[in-house]
């Protein structure tokens, strides 16, 4: 500026851009560095695009909040039943129900049991499975409940008789081998419980061996057959349990956000190796 | 004498825990961490004077590093003031292939400070 002129203000005014353009460059770089640095901490490889409108299970939101109001010191899941102790990360798995889609009534299905594939491969390779469960909702039947309410006035055996005709069998079977012919499907029974149905609630049965197969080989994931049998093991139709989506009377797929609610659900415990381990070294 | 001293000290605050909300909307976040919608982290600020009180949670090197430090400050800086406790937070959120997570991510907020 001392020297004056145009050409000097001009190389100056040069200058400072290049220098605004370097600051903004390396303002990027160091903004990009400051997030791969986060993503890094949370386990992540790069900000997910979530493609669709975010939609969580009740279930994963349940387990926040009580993760959330918990005190500071007793921060696992605890899930009843479950060897969670060491886990710290929980995934959940819809089915593909894109066969359900195209044909909701016949898909996968032969009346009494469903088959459900899941995709699980993005489970990280390096954590253990500590648990995994499938859990389905058995929603109750009031005409069934109403007329079985009255038959256990009568006589203690017609009692007896509503009762067994209220309990189903589920067996949850993994498939080890698909064939055309739905007989000769080869699977292995990886859960079973009997389920009462006058009462609506979310059932868990236990799939980690299936899982644990199919993390380790991921073409071995034929998916999972469950089966719904009457109390002396006939099969029985599954109208109580939510593991197909329903068509309406006029054909149409029931709606999105109540299918969302209660379609089947596959939730794993996972250990990332981050957790503090309760027995660690003392301090002096 | 002892009034400067105090009027200094009061000029630069003993080490202790200061708010800091980490906002994930705020850094456009939000489209993938479902819960919580940000958290508070808490950061440790402050000084760690001569002669190191109880409360300021100072180990015994730190006591000696001081010691060291008011006899001849070109040996050894004051002690640090630094997270001593630190807690987990669990976080909701969708990942790469829109599957659901939820996680614990350990020494997330900070429940402490001292000198270290």
């Amino acid at each position: 500026c001392t020297y004056g002129g145009r050409t000097q203000r001009k190389k100056d005014q040069q200058t400072d851009d290049e220098g605004q353009s370097l600051k903004h460059k390396s303002r990027e770089a160091v903004i990009k560095a400051f997030e791969h640095n986060l993503l890094n901490m949370f386990g992540l490889k790069e900000k997910p695009k979530p493609s669709r409108r975010i939609q969580v299970p009740q279930y994963m939101l349940d387990l926040y909040n009580e993760q959330a109001n918990s005190p500071v010191s007793s921060m696992n899941f605890n899930v009843r039943g479950k060897s969670t102790r060491t886990a710290n990360t929980v995934r959940s798995f819809h089915h593909h129900d894109h066969d359900d889609e195209k044909n909701p009534s016949a898909a996968n299905s032969n009346g009494h049991s469903h088959k459900l594939t899941f995709n699980v491969s993005t489970m990280a390779e390096d954590e253990v499975l500590t648990a995994a469960e499938l859990r389905l909702f058995c929603k109750t039947q009031h005409s069934i409940s109403k007329r079985d309410v009255t038959d256990t006035r009568d006589t203690e055996n017609t009692t007896q008789h509503s009762i067994q005709k209220l309990k189903h069998r589920v067996n949850v079977y993994q498939i080890l081998k698909p064939v055309s012919n739905s007989k000769d499907i080869i699977k292995r029974l990886i859960d079973t419980k009997i389920v009462d149905v006058r009462n609506a609630t979310w059932e868990s049965f236990d799939v980690r061996p299936a899982i644990l197969d199919w993390r380790r080989s991921p073409r071995a994931n034929h998916g999972i057959e469950v089966e719904v049998l009457d109390s002396r093991g006939r099969p029985s139709g599954h109208r109580n349990f939510r593991i197909a989506r329903s068509v309406t009377e006029q054909g149409d797929l029931e709606d999105e956000t109540r299918w969302f609610e209660e379609r089947p659900l596959i939730v794993t415990y996972t250990d990332d190796g981050r957790q503090k381990r309760a027995a660690g070294r003392s301090t002096s | 004498s002892r009034e400067r001293n105090n009027r200094k000290r009061r000029l630069k605050p003993n080490c202790r825990r200061h708010p800091l909300y980490v906002d994930f909307t705020s850094v456009g976040w939000n489209s993938w961490i479902v819960a919580p919608a940000g958290y508070q982290a808490y950061y440790c600020q402050g000084e760690c004077p001569f002669p190191l009180v109880d409360h300021l949670n100072a180990t015994n090197h730190a006591i000696v590093q001081t010691l060291v430090n008011s006899a001849s400050p070109q040996l050894a800086p004051k002690a640090c003031c630094v997270p001593t406790d630190l807690s987990p937070i669990s976080m909701l959120y969708l990942d790469e292939s829109d599957a659901v997570i939820l996680k614990n991510y350990q020494d997330m907020v900070v429940e402490g400070c001292g000198c270290r």
